[in-house]
């Protein structure tokens, strides 16, 4: 079984050590309640 | 051809050569005919000799060697355009693998094997260090009493120096056990309840597998020329009779159900040797790894495992492309270590026989799907008897490395079926949320493996493969929004083995919930990376969309699979959810 997430476009900053694990066809052990991204809103809010 | 074999050349001559081969054949051969008073063996048998030449199962052993120097070392060999691999051995000059692999020879097929042996080295790449070419075909007729031959390795930028010794055996497999083997093999693939014996029902549906309209429109007459005894079962033997007397009529099988090779009805113990090999790749049952396509390949190890699974995802020239694809690799992001999942060899087996050939998918079409279906829904009802119960600790015994049970919030006893088990609570805290107090702070859903794109577009590009996947058919007409179109996508698959509760990523409010009919094909990479099948649009799903302040709207789409084809949500439409909290689970049903 999967479960899939989609986010509406620029919502989310995904980490990068999954991203790039992802880009390698390589799938990333992880656990519930593991770290996934960082709202972009409010990201730029800070970056402002 | 042969490196100074330790053992006398054969004598020339070709009248005594060719029947000193055969009997030298016939001794190497296990024969057991005495024991099977059937005909079709002999009759292959009698095929292998009158034509002189040989067509059948080699098995080799790689023994061990000796080096001149110590090392931790591994062997490749190849024959034609397959190499396979040993295990690396112990730091000695006398490495011992004992590892086996049959071979396929045909009459005209490559015979001439190449057996390299490296050094191994952490950071580098392995080094050749000594090689030989044997003909295995005069392996196999070499006449002498010992078990073993011996081979010396030849420096491969001299081929004067010899570098060491390979001690190696070759023997061949008689053709009415290579029938026996297939019959049980093949068996084992629809015998649900792991009688070695077939009901009507399962007999049925491997009939449906082999893709046959003719013979399956007959299911019940063949079933009753199967069943000799009358006793409403057809065994290991009965299969086997019946797969060889419909091989001298009308073969039941027209194609290679793994590989989707025309099988060739004039050239029937080719074709049963074919089919063996194929059925026993990636199932365990040998040693030696395989599915590379030269020894260079084979010895760069753990890397090229991993790039193997990464490019040859799509499968294009075949399941053998990928045939150690029974241990995917997948990154730890606890223990930052690479680490092989093992997935138990005949789901690998079912797996590739049904989503990696254009014919496997082919059969969805007639009626393979409402199989899987029915599957499922005979596994999830299995799943809720009582008697079901005594297979969590078997279950617990595999995957010993991997479940946790100090984590799980009820000990064993208390799970009266396995499907309970199945979907095990774990104790509080035992999952820990990353920055529970910051809204914006994403988490992970499940206790799975998750690849994560910034766009659909990224994802077809590294990992769906499906013709047919978009956002769009993803999410179904009810709730996509144009707002998700290039939007980032997070994969999270959960294997057997795992926690199957899934949790919310984001905080909000639930919005609804939208049933998406389907089917229940397998999510495994095997079928996720297959461009014939869409395993994300057209399997069975609830696509739940939950509202947020910091991540707009966020869809959740729960998408079942072979077996576990059954979602409950814990949480209603209206409800506010925070981050980690429980939102269902996946459980054994249809």
């Amino acid at each position: 079984s999967t479960v899939i997430c989609v986010f509406e476009k620029d919502a989310i900053e995904i980490d990068e050590d999954l991203l790039s694990n992802s880009a390698r066809s390589l799938e990333t052990l992880v656990q519930v309640g593991m770290k996934l991204g960082v709202s972009t809103r409010k990201l730029s809010e800070i970056k402002l | 051809m042969g490196h100074g074999s330790s053992k006398e050349d054969s004598p020339s001559g070709s009248k005594e050569e060719g029947s000193s081969r055969i009997s030298h054949l016939k001794q190497r051969l296990h024969l057991h005919r005495h024991h099977h008073g059937r005909s079709s063996g002999s009759s292959s048998y009698q095929k292998i000799l009158a034509a002189g030449g040989f067509a059948g199962i080699a098995l080799l052993t790689l023994i061990h060697a000796e080096m001149k120097f110590k090392d931790k070392w591994l062997a490749c060999v190849s024959l034609g355009e397959q190499t396979f691999r040993t295990e690396i051995s112990d730091h000695t000059d006398r490495p011992v693998w004992k590892s086996e692999k049959k071979l396929l020879l045909e009459k005209n097929g490559p015979h001439v094997a190449r057996i390299s042996v490296f050094e191994t080295n952490r950071l580098s790449r392995n080094n050749l260090i000594g090689y030989c070419e044997i003909d295995l075909l005069e392996v196999i007729i070499r006449d002498g009493d010992s078990d073993f031959d011996v081979f010396d390795l030849l420096d491969p930028s001299s081929s004067d120096i010899v570098v060491g010794k390979i001690f190696l055996s070759c023997s061949v497999e008689d053709p009415i056990e290579t029938e026996k083997r297939f019959a049980r093999r093949i068996l084992s693939i629809m015998d649900y309840n792991d009688d070695a014996k077939l009901s009507f029902s399962e007999f049925s549906d491997l009939i449906n597998a082999f893709g046959n309209q003719l013979a399956a429109d007959k299911k019940e007459e063949l079933f009753k020329v199967a069943d000799k005894n009358g006793d409403g079962i057809v065994c290991a033997d009965e299969l086997a009779a019946l797969l060889a007397i419909q091989q001298e009529k009308e073969p039941l099988m027209n194609r290679c159900p793994v590989c989707g090779e025309i099988l060739k009805v004039s050239d029937k113990l080719n074709t049963m040797v074919h089919l063996t090999l194929c059925f026993d790749e990636g199932t365990g049952n040998q040693v030696m790894t395989g599915g590379f396509l030269t020894d260079k390949q084979a010895a760069y190890g753990w890397m090229f495992k991993l790039s193997e699974w990464a490019h040859f995802s799509s499968y294009d020239i075949g399941i053998n492309s990928g045939s150690s694809s029974s241990h995917i690799l997948v990154f730890d992001r606890k223990t930052k270590r690479l680490v092989e999942e093992l997935i138990d060899g005949k789901i690998v087996l079912s797996m590739r026989a049904i989503y990696q050939s254009k014919i496997g998918l082919g059969l969805m079409d007639k009626g393979a799907k409402e199989l899987l279906q029915n599957i499922s829904e005979k596994h999830g009802r299995r799943m809720n008897l009582a008697e079901s119960a005594q297979d969590i600790p078997k279950f617990v015994e595999f995957f010993k490395d991997q479940i946790r049970l100090s984590e799980v919030k009820y000990p064993l006893e208390h799970f009266k079926t396995f499907n309970e088990f199945f979907i095990r609570e774990l104790k509080p805290g035992a999952r820990p949320i990353a920055c529970m107090e910051r809204d914006d702070v994403a988490i992970c859903s499940a206790d799975c493996r998750l690849m994560a794109f910034k766009s659909a577009d990224d994802s077809l590009r590294f990992w769906v493969k499906g013709r047919k996947f978009s956002i769009q058919g993803l999410l179904g007409q009810d709730v996509y929004s144009n707002a998700f179109i290039d939007g980032a996508l997070v994969i999270f698959r959960l294997a057997p083995q795992d926690y199957h509760r899934f949790h919310v990523p984001v905080s909000g409010t639930v919005e609804k919930f939208v049933n998406i009919p389907g089917c229940l094909y397998t999510v495994n990479p095997i079928a996720v990376n297959s461009k014939y099948c869409n395993v994300f649009t057209e399997n069975k799903r609830v696509v739940s969309i939950i509202s947020t302040a910091d991540f707009g709207k966020v869809a959740l789409v729960a998408i079942g699979a072979t077996m576990v084809g059954s979602i409950t949500f814990s949480k209603k439409e209206g409800e506010y959810v925070k981050k980690g909290d429980e939102f269902g689970y996946f459980s054994f049903g249809g």
